[in-house]
């Protein structure tokens, strides 16, 4: 474990609690993407299929548990919560995110480590997570203005990769056989997903204005 | 300490 990677887990612990926190408070989901949540509920669920049978650490159990806890609880608001789900605005989060599972899994099934069920699920989850954004960032587009808990959701996010990315280089450097292609090159496409959207979010905090995206 | 050739990431 380096400062790297345990300041990315934290920070993306935060984002999900961020999250979780605004809908739970004040009971509402606007401008938050239910497509990106079930995305991010699927890639937990096909990642941490080894939970039981793959023991790393109590840190990594924990963080896997709470992980999929969030992301399951913050789907089950947003559809069945009776006041939550009020807030979602389903025409507006009309992004196809069934377009983006099939061709993750056909990706996972023709390049992975080891074509095992669980590995091949495990790349799945990688390739899945590297665009499961997409539906918020295109929900930001459309509503525009952010409210700052989602911008600091998404912010949070970027953040976790681009220091998934410093531990990578950090292992690489310090572990002889750390390679993992398949990982950097998924994590690297996510974190430049993001890349405007920090341009946009800096600006933003710089001239201290409202964060809006170009449409 | 990191489980070698395992995932041991998030």
């Amino acid at each position: 474990m380096n400062i790297f990677r345990l300041a990315g887990d934290m920070t993306h612990l935060a984002s999900v609690l961020v999250l979780l926190l605004k809908i739970h408070t004040i009971k509402s989901c606007a401008g938050v993407s239910l497509k990106t949540q079930e995305l991010y509920a699927l890639v937990f669920a096909c990642r941490y299929l080894d939970i039981f049978t793959n023991f790393v650490s109590l840190y990594n159990t924990v963080m896997k548990l709470i992980f999929l806890g969030s992301s399951f609880s913050i789907v089950w608001y947003m559809r069945y919560h009776k006041v939550v789900r009020r807030s979602y605005d389903k025409d507006q989060d009309t992004f196809r995110h069934y377009f983006l599972v099939l061709p993750c899994l056909v990706l996972a099934l023709l390049i992975n480590e080891k074509f095992t069920f669980k590995e091949v699920m495990w790349t799945f989850s990688l390739y899945l997570e590297a665009v499961a954004i997409l539906p918020q960032l295109v929900l930001l587009q459309r509503t525009r203005n952010i409210d700052n808990l989602t911008g600091q959701y998404v912010f949070l996010l970027g953040a976790y990769r681009g220091l998934y990315i410093l531990n990578w280089i950090y292992r690489y450097f310090t572990e002889p056989h750390f390679v993992h292609w398949i990982t950097w090159i998924s994590g690297l496409v996510q974190t430049l997903l993001y890349a405007d959207f920090f341009y946009y979010y800096y600006q933003s905090w710089k001239n201290n204005q409202k964060l809006h995206l170009p449409a | 300490a990191d489980v070698i050739g395992e995932h041991d990431e998030l």
